[in-house]
């Protein structure tokens, strides 16, 4: 089964 | 101190209804211009940014920014005794303990009130940046809701992919394959009835199925839903709350295999 991506990879934290 | 009245009050229960599967605390952040809530999922895969500006309040009065807290859960409870024509107010101190929610309706001469614990939340924000999208695409929100919906039968994800052909939903699983294309059409009077495509370069992106039905539990709040596509970028799912806001999520695509 293919990953999901994480969000922080593509926003990062303020 | 926070005030806050809603004449459709029905329109702040629809956005807990269109958040409240995807997390389970939230803060709601107040300013003088507008309510907003960003948040994301326990996985860190889907994030889900909220706002209503002040315009959309008969009354709106914000001292200080402030954050009110919430448990999802319960204030859902408390929205299930709200009436569908009920106008809606909050209160808070600056302090932000506690919230006040009152329902009114003029009609049966009813008001409910209720008093709401506040937690202090540890919010980590993410800085999303204003992205130009390699695809656009405004569809009628009940369509999106059906085709995600009636692609879970055929597997978990779900590849979206925005072509000159049109844009198409496909799902492949252990039954086999389904595909499900959208061509732009603006042949309705009914503007909310348009399919329209605006793209740049073709993209192709994979995402979870479970998460996109989570989505479309915002479809009572707009008729029509902009999905915006770049090639490696998390998908933008945005519906227009009117001219008063909007509810949008972005999920994360899934690697290739």
């Amino acid at each position: 089964q293919n990953r999901q991506y994480n969000l922080d990879a593509f926003f990062g934290l303020k | 101190m926070f005030e806050a009245r809603l004449a459709n009050g029905n329109i702040f229960k629809m956005i807990v209804e269109s958040i409240r599967e995807l997390v389970v605390d939230v803060n709601i952040d107040c300013s003088t211009e507008e309510l907003s809530i960003q948040c994301m999922d326990s996985a860190h895969v889907a994030l889900v940014s909220m706002s209503l500006s002040q315009s959309a309040f008969d009354h709106f009065r914000c001292d200080r920014s402030l954050s009110l807290g919430l448990n999802l859960p319960n204030v859902s409870k408390i929205f299930k005794m709200m009436g569908r024509d009920d106008t809606m107010v909050l209160k808070a101190e600056d302090s932000a303990d506690k919230l006040m929610l009152m329902f009114e309706n003029d009609k049966s001469g009813t008001i409910a009130d209720f008093e709401l614990k506040l937690m202090a939340i540890e919010a980590e924000q993410l800085g999303v940046p204003d992205t130009a999208y390699k695809c656009s695409i405004s569809m009628p929100s009940s369509e999106f809701q059906r085709i995600v919906r009636d692609l879970q039968v055929m597997g978990d994800t779900c590849k979206i992919s925005c072509t000159k052909e049109g844009l198409k939903f496909s799902a492949t699983g252990q039954i086999g394959t389904g595909n499900i294309l959208m061509r732009q059409n603006v042949a309705s009077e009914k503007e909310e009835d348009h399919v329209t495509i605006d793209m740049e370069e073709p993209v192709e992106l994979n995402f979870a199925l479970r998460y996109l039905n989570f989505f479309t539990k915002a479809t009572p709040l707009s008729p029509t839903v902009i999905l915006k596509m770049s090639p490696g970028l998390p998908i933008v799912i945005e519906y227009p709350i009117e001219q008063l806001g909007h509810v949008k999520y972005y999920l994360a695509p899934k690697m290739e295999e």
